[in-house]
């Protein structure tokens, strides 16, 4: 038996909406951790990491661990149904191979039950280690939203290179070429307008600009997103979902042939 | 000229 209650619905709204333009198909994991996810895109080159820790949630009953298959589609055209106010409640019966969404308007005048079926899903789980990375940037999540779309009307590739004087953002096309350069700036008046950049060595890396819009699509969950960059290692670019967990993109460099 | 490196690269899979 699997019973998720969650009183801010829209956070599950916006991390469907977050994550759907990259991934198909996904397996749900439930444990007494949480409500996770660990997906690939098609191509095997970016990866979602989701987490919503139990406490986040006012009612987390799980009684034994929990995969269910969805497609992220089906999900979101299930979860568009509810209102941004809305109280969102997951079920599952054991064995089952279906998930209800309940929603509750706030003053429970409405209460809708959506019932989805489940699929099998093959998924390969990758072991990701903790990393040190070489360097972090800390950012309002609106600026890197506005520079990756940017950037992409110019090249299809971003070269990140974070060094003393800030982190610049790079690329180059037919058209032209085009840098922006941020510096770290936390004379701010709101510690979410700040850009923070904490770096061990200098590190550059080119990646595909179309993934890096695609994550962007989690905008709505932060005011801030955190970039944490290695020299040969996927970059992390995570978004916090309130204070019950986080959205975590992995991105595999571009390397020289 | 440059290409992709895929996850499987950097992470082995479970």
């Amino acid at each position: 038996m699997l019973e998720l209650r969650l009183v801010q619905g829209s956070l599950l709204k916006k991390v469907l909406e977050a994550i759907k333009e990259l991934v198909t198909d996904a397996n749900f994991d439930c444990s007494a951790t949480g409500f996770s996810l660990q997906a690939m895109d098609s191509s095997h080159v970016a990866l979602v990491a989701l987490l919503l820790r139990s406490e986040g949630f006012e009612h987390y009953r799980c009684d034994r661990n929990l995969s269910m298959g969805m497609n992220l589609n089906n999900v979101s055209k299930m979860l568009r149904c509810a209102g941004n106010d809305d109280i969102i409640t997951l079920k599952a019966d054991d064995g089952s191979d279906t998930v209800t969404f309940m929603f509750e308007s706030p003053n429970q005048d409405k209460i809708a039950d959506f019932e989805m079926k489940l699929m099998d899903i093959d998924s390969e789980h990758l072991g990701i280690p903790e990393a040190e990375y070489h360097a972090i940037v800390k950012m309002p999540s609106a600026e890197f939203a506005r520079i990756c779309k940017d950037l992409s009307s110019i090249g299809d590739t971003v070269v990140i290179s974070v060094t003393k004087e800030g982190v610049k953002f790079s690329t180059r096309g037919d058209i032209g070429n085009a840098n922006i350069v941020c510096r770290q700036n936390t004379t701010v008046d709101k510690p979410e307008e700040a850009t923070i950049i904490e770096m061990q060595e200098p590190v550059s890396l080119t990646f595909a600009l179309r993934y890096m819009n695609s994550f962007t699509k989690a905008t709505p969950l932060s005011n801030t997103v955190t970039i944490s960059l290695s020299s040969e290692l996927p970059v992390v670019v995570e978004y916090k979902v309130a204070d019950m967990g986080y959205i975590r993109f992995y991105l595999a460099p571009k390397i020289e042939d | 000229g440059s290409s992709q490196a895929q996850l499987y690269t950097f992470y082995q899979a479970l």
